[in-house]
């Protein structure tokens, strides 16, 4: 697998917080759990009705969905298990290495 | 094979760098490749000519256009798209009277990789790599090089953590990647009319200012021409993208490029973040590289019309 399937079971997840207490407590949760921050490109520019995408790891995305489910916050699994859309983006290229 | 490039697939930098020499070689009339630099890692800083040499009877001097790409190490879509644009422009110099004009006229330059360590470092070990590769005291690598730009230099949306995705660096142009083309592209003030730089993903033609809300002095010029660039886009196949200044559009960031090419006297500038919002990010699968640089060429040639035409 492409990267040693080094991203095998981590997930890109979108949150857009709906208000001011929601895009802290999310800046909080992403420091802490050191997510790679997809959009935007800073957590200070997380606020209110600003679009997260947040690239966390398989560990890291099963404590950030719990925190999610738990404080309600709405929220969006865009890619399950990123491995999978990595060998996707250049079928022929994975297949030839595999090769 | 050189001869079977494939620019609806990723390529790696060394296969790159080997597609620019042989551009370089086999169409001599209209290609001229050389180096601004190296980067941090002692890469050498490729940039490609296009433009036929001004006839006697012409100026002897022509308006220029900078393009770069892969600023951003993870934003893939933005060397697939800049190595599009040259073999677009070779193979319809002689059939599209739009891009004889534009070679005829102007010179572009296009750097398809401004940041080749990052790029590598991308392809080899993390796929989602943004920053360089430099190391200066500190434990972590790289710096945003988006952010090293002397304009506001690590004020708004920039980070002073070393460690931070979007770190300013110890000190502006500190990386020579940007120190580099920076250093060109004021040495070519004069002639340089358009600057655009290449992003993913957002989908969105972005103008200055990224640093404050204020408008630019030529806003209704810039803005216009954005606004026809995106219908040029949507004209392709129906994707919209958004445009408008960075700062509202996007989110406010200092030390960026697109506000130090304008506050270095280049009129028309602009930051394109390409395909898509966020179903593939910047895992855009290689079957849309084809859509993707056919809408952008679009904007990319009506922007240019829009200079020869004078706003």
């Amino acid at each position: 697998h492409l990267y040693n399937n080094r991203y095998d079971g981590d997930k890109v997840i979108r949150v857009v917080p709906k208000n001011d207490d929601e895009a802290d407590e999310l800046k909080h949760m992403y420091q802490q759990l050191q997510v790679d921050l997809w959009q935007p490109s800073s957590i200070s520019n997380i606020w209110k009705d600003i679009i997260t995408d947040v690239h966390a790891s398989n560990m890291s995305s099963e404590a950030l969905l719990t925190y999610l489910r738990q404080a309600n916050m709405e929220y969006k699994i865009l890619v399950s298990n990123l491995q999978q859309v990595i060998e996707k983006q250049s079928p022929s290229r994975a297949k030839r290495k595999r090769r | 094979s050189i001869l079977k490039y494939d620019y609806e697939d990723y390529h790696t930098l060394e296969e790159i760098e080997k597609w620019m020499h042989h551009m370089n070689r086999s169409h001599s009339n209209l290609v001229h490749m050389f180096s601004i630099g190296t980067s941090y890692e002692g890469r050498p800083l490729y940039v490609l000519k296009l433009g036929t040499k001004p006839s006697s009877f012409r100026k002897s001097y022509k308006r220029e256009i900078w393009m770069d790409c892969g600023i951003h190490a993870r934003e893939w879509i933005g060397p697939a798209f800049c190595q599009w644009f040259v073999k677009e422009a070779i193979n319809t110099y002689k059939s599209d009277p739009v891009m004889k004009k534009i070679l005829d006229f102007l010179y572009i330059y296009v750097m398809p990789v401004l940041n080749p360590d990052g790029y590598r470092y991308s392809w080899t070990h993390d796929r989602f790599w943004r920053k360089t590769r430099s190391k200066m005291r500190y434990n972590c690598y790289g710096v945003d090089a988006n952010r090293n730009w002397k304009v506001k230099f690590c004020e708004e949306g920039a980070s002073l953590n070393p460690c931070d995705n979007t770190y300013c660096g110890p000190y502006a142009e500190s990386e020579p990647e940007v120190k580099a083309v920076a250093q060109f592209i004021h040495k070519r003030r004069k002639f340089i009319k358009i600057y655009i730089t290449f992003h993913a993903y957002a989908q969105m033609i972005l103008y200055p200012y990224s640093y404050q809300y204020d408008d630019i002095p030529n806003f209704k010029c810039v803005e216009s021409a954005a606004q026809k660039a995106v219908q040029a886009i949507n004209s392709a196949f129906g994707v919209r993208y958004r445009h408008g200044p960075v700062a509202s559009t996007l989110y406010l960031s200092s030390g960026s490029s697109v506000d130090w090419a304008y506050n270095n006297g280049i009129p028309y500038s602009f930051a394109f973040e390409l395909r898509d919002t966020g179903y593939y990010g910047f895992l855009l699968p290689d079957g849309l590289i084809r859509p993707t640089c056919i809408e952008t060429m679009l904007a990319v040639k009506n922007i240019t019309m829009h200079l020869l035409k004078k706003c």
